[in-house]
């Protein structure tokens, strides 16, 4: 479901180019539990963010579900992100302004265009041990590992056939992040394709292959 | 070197009060190794934030080396942040118009009013594994890890007594972690105080103490 075809993302600095990504063909099968693991700076976190078509590469091709994402139009590129692709960033990335409880909402208001009567949105921070009185605060207002799970259950509100998680535990004490191992475990046995950075063996272990990275490049 | 008597931090919010820390007295002696660990959303950021003299507490005393930090004048107050602590954060909160290398200057030239010109700042920069290359990079145009290995060059740059740090190898892979431990425990050896959350128990090992904390009180 994922193809990339030697994919170079270069920056160009006044230091010198950055190869951030020098050369890297991988394919990653629908339904698969893949981990990313490698050295700090190996380019872990550039490769998701091309897989996750938040990104073009400098060079070579990037095709999700057999489309190259270059040649898609700026709707259906917006459509692909939004409905098949969930995206748990390293820093989270969530809205400064909005509540929890907004920030996990957002993209399925984006998805149906009208607010959430279903339930689905408290269910899903439930899930994720945020009940609804942490679920009014705002980001600045939780703790690390509390504003990481809420980004866990923004990933999930549109039912996304993939899931990208970059360092999903890593603010997170033994015991929460089993729970939130499992429950991506568990949306993976339901067939979608689960794509994870980690620097953790233990949590590494939840994955069915692991892709070594150094350099920019797949070991 | 710091004593916390019956500290209580109350977040008043419409949902109802939040008491992040729920009365907490602890004594931690001149050149301990103190790591502190507990569920996420458990107050450890939030005691952190007290020990480090970067927030109040609503009710209690704070003492540090003696002074009840509540009763220092402003500019006391910032000549002890300044030259006595050095913190690395949990979200790392480096200055994102600077360069990595200005980042690790800052403190150096607030105390010194003048430009770095010893090569300190490169020297630590090394030694954390970030190169004069990398130092001249933005912290957006860093990876998590290195961006986390900046704060901790950053914290150590004014030597300070007492080294605060939240999670300092969250976002490391495990060869650049035992790196920055090792670094830890080398200071920590000089006779520096450090005090590390961490949720990671082979990272608690290198403590001489553990304290748990449940709820904003200590277990
Ligand atoms: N500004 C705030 N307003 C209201 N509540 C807050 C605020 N900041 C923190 N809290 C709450 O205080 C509690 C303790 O937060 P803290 O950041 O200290 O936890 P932590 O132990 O560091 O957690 P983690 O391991 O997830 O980083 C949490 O329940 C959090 O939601
Ligand atoms: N905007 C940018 N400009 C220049 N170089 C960049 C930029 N963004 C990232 N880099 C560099 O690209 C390399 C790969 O970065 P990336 O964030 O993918 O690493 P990573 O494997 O995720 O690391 P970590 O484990 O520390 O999160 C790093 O050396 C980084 O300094
Ligand atoms: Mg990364
Ligand atoms: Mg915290």
């Amino acid at each position: 479901v994922i193809a990339l075809e030697d994919v170079r993302k270069i920056y160009p600095l006044l230091s010198g180019d950055v190869h951030a990504l020098d050369g890297v063909s991988l394919t990653i099968e629908k339904g698969e539990f893949v981990a990313i693991m490698g050295p700090s700076g190996s380019g872990k976190s550039t490769l998701m963010n091309q897989i996750g078509c938040l990104d073009v590469p400098t060079e070579g091709t990037v095709r999700i579900e057999g489309q190259d994402i270059g040649t898609l139009s700026d709707h259906d590129l917006t459509a692909l992100r939004r409905d098949s692709i969930g995206y748990i960033f390293q820093k989270f990335n969530l809205i400064p302004l909005l509540t929890a409880y907004e920030n996990v909402e957002y993209p399925l208001v984006l998805r149906h265009r009208k607010y959430d009567d279903s339930g689905r949105v408290q269910a899903l921070l439930d899930s994720v041990g945020i009940d609804s009185a942490l679920a009014a605060h705002r980001p600045s207002e939780l703790s690390g590992g509390q504003q990481q799970r809420v980004a866990v259950a923004r990933a999930l509100v549109n039912e996304p056939a993939i899931l990208l998680c970059d360092e999903p535990t890593g603010n997170l004490d033994s015991k929460t992040s089993r729970q939130i191992m499992e429950m991506l475990a568990d949306l993976n046995r339901q067939g979608r394709t689960v794509i994870m950075v980690t620097h953790d063996a233990a949590t590494a272990e939840y994955a069915n292959r692991t892709i070594q990275i150094q350099d920019g490049r797949i070991a």
